[in-house]
């Protein structure tokens, strides 16, 4: 007989505290709090581990402070190309998206791919074609534009163009926090 | 990146993966959120897991099935197999990352070999716990 339990994270990296003032550090965890205990609730409440979940994933989709959704990195193009997946534990079914630009919460369109497609993984122009098909609303590529990932995208294809190595070395020299959120 | 994984009152586990990717990327580049077994994977005999960190690292060790794994196979609790992958078989490799772990019984680990993870959790009867650094 086991207990019913929920964890999230938010990315990892060079996060050190000389890195975080005092606000940001609460923002972050205030943040972490809400998504948890949504999540939680759901749990406690009898609900499943699939909606508990998507519930926490969403509320930190929304939130600028984290690498998806509102608050994705740029890809070298200015644009947001983001991913999801999904997968429950007693069916082994599992959903997911990679490459969408207009979708508002990725998760959940991972989650329809596992519910409502024959399929697993759906990318880029497909993927948005089966959500149009599954009556998803569409928003715009600017909603998920934030201005300090946009100052870490100039600095990446600064570091990048000013290195003599080749693009793939050079960006490998990148520190850790041009490599994920 | 963000990642959720839960167990109900059912003993059902799933685990969820969203992200943005990497800045700069290019060519359709992809990392291990949307790639099932890298960075998320659920499996009610074991674990559910999310990843964050360097995905090229995480398709290539297969992380999140390879916990799964373990404590399937090699009857390990959720530490032993959490910390074997993420400090040993990735950082061995040069990955940097962590991952998020609720196994079938409902116990929790969050292992990572970065400075910082932004993590939260909660067990049934217990309190919300909120870190973010090593310490």
């Amino acid at each position: 007989q086991g207990k019913f339990a929920i964890a999230i994270h938010g990315g990892a990296g060079t996060i050190t505290r000389a890195n975080l003032n005092d606000e940001q550090e609460a923002a972050y965890k205030a943040k972490l709090d809400e998504a948890i205990s949504a999540g939680y609730a759901i749990l406690a409440d009898g609900g499943s581990s699939s909606d508990a979940v998507i519930a926490a994933v969403q509320i930190m989709e929304k939130s600028p402070l984290f690498n998806a959704a509102k608050g994705a990195v740029y890809t070298w193009e200015g644009e947001h190309e983001l991913d999801a997946s999904f997968m429950r534990g007693d069916t082994l079914e599992a959903g997911a998206v990679a490459g969408v630009k207009r979708i508002a919460s990725p998760i959940a369109l991972a989650r329809e791919v596992q519910e409502k497609s024959v399929h697993v993984m759906l990318s880029g122009v497909g993927a948005e074609q089966f959500a149009e098909q599954q009556g998803f609303e569409f928003v715009d590529n600017k909603m998920f534009d934030t201005d300090h990932r946009y100052q870490q995208l100039q600095d990446a294809k600064a570091k990048i163009m000013e290195s003599e190595q080749p693009e793939q070395q050079a960006w490998q020299q990148l520190d850790t926090k041009y490599k994920y959120g | 990146t963000v990642g959720a994984v839960a167990r109900d009152k059912q003993g059902n586990l799933a685990a969820a993966t969203s992200t943005g990717g990497m800045t700069a990327k290019r060519y359709g580049r992809i990392g291990d959120s949307p790639i099932i077994g890298a960075g998320t994977w659920a499996d009610n005999e074991s674990c559910a897991v999310s990843a964050t960190g360097h995905g090229e690292y995480f398709i290539r060790y297969h992380v999140a099935a390879d916990i799964c794994s373990r404590m399937k196979y090699q009857q390990v609790d959720v530490k032993t197999a959490g910390d074997a992958v993420i400090h040993g078989v990735l950082k061995d490799a040069g990955g940097t990352g962590g991952v998020i772990i609720v196994d079938h019984k409902g116990n929790v680990h969050m292992p990572f070999n970065t400075e910082g993870m932004y993590r939260a959790s909660r067990v049934e009867g217990g309190e919300t716990e909120v870190a973010i650094y090593q310490d």
